[in-house]
């Protein structure tokens, strides 16, 4: 079921001085953990049911509520993908997409099909530590990603094989030498 | 040997070639160089003494001394890379080796950590945070607007809600802090600021929670706390325009959904 509400009524409690500073027993503290994650839970087909509105594809997507440890089982596994980025601030933003992979050379198109320059990084150990078994990636791609005010912007990724590799430092040193 | 820096085109990171620890931080369009240290601290949570039986716990924040103690003398800087997107330091088993994974707490200390920065300028006991990210109040070291303040508690009594910003400033630079969780702040000598980061405490303060605040709750367990910290140096006149801005986008952030189907063909607002 979509709805927000769920989640307004955990943000409701959740102002509650306990839940900012701290000062609650810790089943309480798991409660509102739980709490928080059953509403965003529900708000994440919200957000699912209003991109299909909008965009008129009707396809699975997918959120990944641990990219702050640096795990995602999508990114992990697959070689192709689009990353959708909804700004909820009535300005244009950009922003750095951190995406866990397992990968070391990755496109990044934006929604014009221009490349986007990206870096890969290695997840440090600390984080790999902190998300035990919720993902397994190795490296970060990063890229700089923009969204207009109030809307959002896609951007298309894909694994760079091996060939594609050896390709493309073919035809940069072809054009080199021309 | 040389120094490691990080740079863009607005602001160059020094990092310090013996310590690893960030050493000067340069405003690269404002011409503004300011040395700065930042490393990380604990206090060393009280658990009574002779002049008071309060222990320091969930409600009441007590450090058994205004000094805290130092994690790391060196953060050992082991990966420095860059490019045009990104550029990222890494410091190793800085805290993470000694202080945070608690397992067992042999030592039997609560240990309350911070982040310290430390830099030249002249504060004069005056430092500033927020009100849940609206009003900016101004903080003076050991006194109250209202009344004559006797201080007993040097560290705690000057601790102040940081819930997404606290700064420092002179006549002309600013240094400003954007925080990614409500925590608390201060700022205990002039020309420094630190950040409270996590608390691991043994005892209950007898304040009404009745548990030692202990995450997750067994002594045995570890934890590993990860957060951010956002940095600014800039003038005086010129922080508000970046610290605004930043923290709007920090705290309403994008939000990333993925998939693996064709590209949603919707750009506009």
């Amino acid at each position: 079921k979509a709805d927000s509400f769920t989640l307004k009524e955990a943000m409701a409690v959740a102002q509650h001085h306990d839940a900012v500073s701290g000062t609650e027993k810790q089943h309480v503290a798991d409660d509102y953990a739980k709490r928080l994650a059953a509403g965003w839970s529900r708000c994440q087909v919200l957000v699912s049911n209003a991109l299909a509105s909008l965009s008129g594809i009707k396809q699975n997507v997918h959120f990944c509520n641990y990219l702050n440890v640096s795990a995602c089982r999508l990114t992990e596994a697959a070689s192709n993908f689009t990353v959708v980025l909804y700004n909820p601030l009535p300005r244009r933003v950009t922003w750095n997409v951190r995406l866990p992979m397992n990968g070391t050379s990755y496109t990044v198109t934006d929604p014009k099909g221009k490349t986007v320059p990206n870096k890969v990084m290695q997840v440090s150990a600390f984080t790999k530590q902190v998300r035990q078994d919720k993902g397994s990636a190795v490296n970060e791609l990063v890229f700089q990603a923009a969204a207009p005010a109030l809307g959002f912007s896609t951007y298309s990724v894909s694994r760079l094989t091996e060939d594609s590799l050896w390709r493309r430092l073919a035809q940069r040193a072809q054009k080199t030498q021309l | 040997g040389d120094s490691l820096q990080l740079q863009n085109e607005y602001y160059k990171v020094t990092f310090d070639s013996d310590t690893g620890l960030v050493s000067q931080i340069e405003n690269l369009h404002k011409g503004i160089n300011l040395p700065i240290t930042q490393n990380f601290y604990w206090y060393n949570a009280s658990i009574g003494d002779a002049k008071s039986s309060q222990a320091s716990g969930a409600y009441i924040f007590r450090p058994d001394s205004f000094n805290p103690l130092l994690i790391s003398k060196t953060a050992k800087t082991y990966v420095v890379k860059h490019n045009a997107v990104y550029g990222e330091v890494i410091l190793g088993a800085l805290i993470n080796k000694d202080v945070s994974s608690g397992k067992g707490q042999r030592d039997r200390w609560g240990k309350e950590i911070i982040s310290r920065f430390k830099t030249p300028l002249q504060t004069n006991a005056t430092f500033y945070t927020d009100a849940n990210g609206r009003e900016i109040l101004q903080r003076r070291r050991d006194y109250r607007a209202t009344w004559k303040l006797e201080q007993t508690e040097p560290v705690a009594g000057n601790y102040y809600p940081v819930n997404s910003r606290i700064y420092i400033k002179d006549g002309k630079q600013q240094l400003t802090v954007l925080t990614d969780r409500s925590q608390g702040g201060s700022s205990i000598m002039d020309g420094s600021f630190e950040l409270m980061l996590h608390r691991r405490l043994l005892y209950d303060d007898h304040r009404g929670v009745d548990e030692p605040l202990s995450e997750p709750g067994d002594y045995n367990v570890g934890l590993v706390v990860r957060g951010k910290h956002i940095l600014f140096l800039d003038t005086v006149d010129a922080s508000a325009d970046l610290h605004r801005p930043q923290a709007q986008q920090e705290f309403m952030s994008p939000q990333i959904v993925l998939s693996t189907g064709q590209q949603y063909p919707y750009w506009m607002g």
